[in-house]
């Protein structure tokens, strides 16, 4: 129904600019209709910019601001209606060190309502697991898994 | 609800009986390039009901299904089973516990199951609608996939934030 | 041939004009996301000639003009230089040193130099064909485009190969 | 014309065949017409399966498969015809440790004959690298240049 649609867009732009400031350290967003007059016939326009930058298409955002935008989105959406459980594979490859803590900060607070699943080739993400699983390949083309608990693991040098 | 485990034998690379153990917080799956922590995230879209093979990065369905290598002999079926914790009752099921399990054969003869019971495929798939968990729900992202939310056109967005009403 | 050096002043977050310098070897380019690494690629891309706004990641072509931010005013027109050393005679220019110039005026007028002496976009584009820098070679890979030559349609590819001959 | 596509074609079979198991430490590779009667026509497939696997889809490798794939395609094309400079941006985003090794060390020999300028996140490639230069945002939204010689530079611990 249409008020529903806009009661939870209204929510979501509002999770939408707090989940975004806080991978980003600030920003500004905005979610649009694009399309006709009727909203649920239409679309929706994401409008998001870094800190201090001007609002330009999202097209010219580099390849690590997209990839946090969008995180920044599933997150909000994650946020308004919680599922179960979240699996994420390398959503964290294009972002940088400082980006890739401030989205393992999110996880771990957004952990505590979901169960996270991430599959990851970056360190700081490995580190901010509960749990880990290693997928192995001692035979040729056959996966093998070792389980390790973090508690036991010593942070490699 | 929350997972409880993950079961594979014969999906893609898990030639072997491999079962995956899902506890609260947050589990990283680490591994070198192709040792097939991908293939675990298809298993979980695939017996959630997938039926686009394009998402699960094959050609056919039976793609799926181990297919050798130059020491192992191909499999004949792929199944996996997705354990849920159902004791608050999010899926409508009289059960504190709720496998899912799906097989399929190299004929093409396909085999769903909840808690070992016989059903369709349909009846999984309308189980976890409305969880967020279902097939194009926001909370299962491939690899590759995240760019999409932003790339996508505007009324699938649209429809996305639906999904999440 | 080798690159000698690319100038920028005024593309996209190139607001303050930026010299680099290139050695042999390999040159490693880092920094933060968003800071304009892959901004120096699509100079490089630019300034070679390129016409799809697509490839340069924008809309209309003074996309690639700084647009300004909170503290700084917009400028009015954006330029890259790149400077070659010829003395192997690779380009077919009776210079040791050809510098490719391109100038691109929020009115949408265009200027283009090779030596500072003006010339057309297809002068240069003609220029480079066959040494493999020019548009559509495989010399340049930008961010996200190596999976493209996986995924591209067969005859994309034997294209690149002929290319190659 | 076709004699000069047919023999570039033999000369890049052998080239990828050569990059391809370098990288990957084996597997086999194949390049094959597909379409028409006419190659100048029709299309040109690759098949590659690193090692131990089976021939299978190239839609079914991995990530980190389909872009050392894709390298070795394009580093067997700079092979048969070198180019002046070569620009990467990021394409050992999705590589593993012992893959980045590899890709290096390729590069390594390939910039004896080109330039090379590589945009990357990974410490490993950065430390392959002979020159550095940093892009940074010390005022948001404009672009910074500090180049560093990476001979000065003392590896971090
Ligand atoms: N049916 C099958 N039988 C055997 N092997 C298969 C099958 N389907 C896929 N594979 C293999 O699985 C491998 C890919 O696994 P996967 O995508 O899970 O890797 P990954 O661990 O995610 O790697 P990356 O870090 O590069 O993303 C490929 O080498 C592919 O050949
Ligand atoms: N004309 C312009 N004027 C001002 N800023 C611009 C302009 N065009 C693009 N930008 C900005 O440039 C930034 C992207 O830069 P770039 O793509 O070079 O980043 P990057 O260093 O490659 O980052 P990543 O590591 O995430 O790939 C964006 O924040 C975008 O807003
Ligand atoms: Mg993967
Ligand atoms: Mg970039």
């Amino acid at each position: 129904t249409r008020e529903r649609y806009l009661r939870t867009l209204e929510a979501l732009r509002a999770a939408f600019d707090e989940v975004f400031t806080r991978l980003f350290g600030g920003g500004t967003t905005s979610l649009q209709f694009s399309g006709g007059d009727d909203v649920l016939e239409g679309g929706l326009d994401i409008i998001a910019q870094p800190p201090g930058k001007k609002p330009q298409s999202l097209l010219l955002l580099s390849g690590g601001e997209r990839a946090l935008t969008a995180a920044a989105f599933l997150f909000a959406l994650l946020k308004i209606k919680p599922s179960p459980f979240v699996l994420l594979d390398e959503v964290d490859a294009p972002l940088d060190q400082g980006n890739v803590q401030r989205f393992c900060a999110l996880l771990r607070e957004f952990a505590q309502r979901s169960q996270f699943v991430v599959i990851t080739h970056n360190p700081a993400t490995t580190e901010a697991a509960d749990f880990l699983y290693g997928i192995a390949m001692p035979e040729a083309g056959v996966s093998k898994m070792v389980s390790v608990r973090l508690e036991e693991v010593p942070v490699a040098a | 609800m929350h997972l409880k485990r993950l079961e594979l034998c014969g999906f893609k690379t898990f030639a072997d009986r491999t079962e995956l153990e899902f506890m609260p917080g947050v589990t990283a799956v680490v591994g070198p390039n192709g040792s097939g922590k991908s293939n675990i995230a298809d298993a979980v879209q695939w017996v959630l009901g997938e039926q686009s093979m394009r998402s699960l990065r094959g050609l056919s369905s039976q793609d799926v299904i181990f297919a050798g290598t130059h020491r192992r002999k191909p499999l004949g079926f792929a199944e996996a089973h997705l354990t849920f914790d159902n004791s608050c009752g999010t899926l409508p099921l009289p059960f504190d516990e709720v496998t899912i399990s799906r097989r399929l054969f190299r004929s093409g003869e396909s085999d769903y199951r909840i808690n070992k019971v016989s059903c369709r495929l349909r009846d999984i798939v309308e189980l976890f609608l409305d969880t967020g968990i279902g097939a194009g729900a926001y909370a299962i992202i491939g690899q590759g996939e995240v760019d999409a939310v932003l790339s996508a056109k505007s009324e699938d967005r649209r429809a996305l934030v639906e999904e999440a009403a």
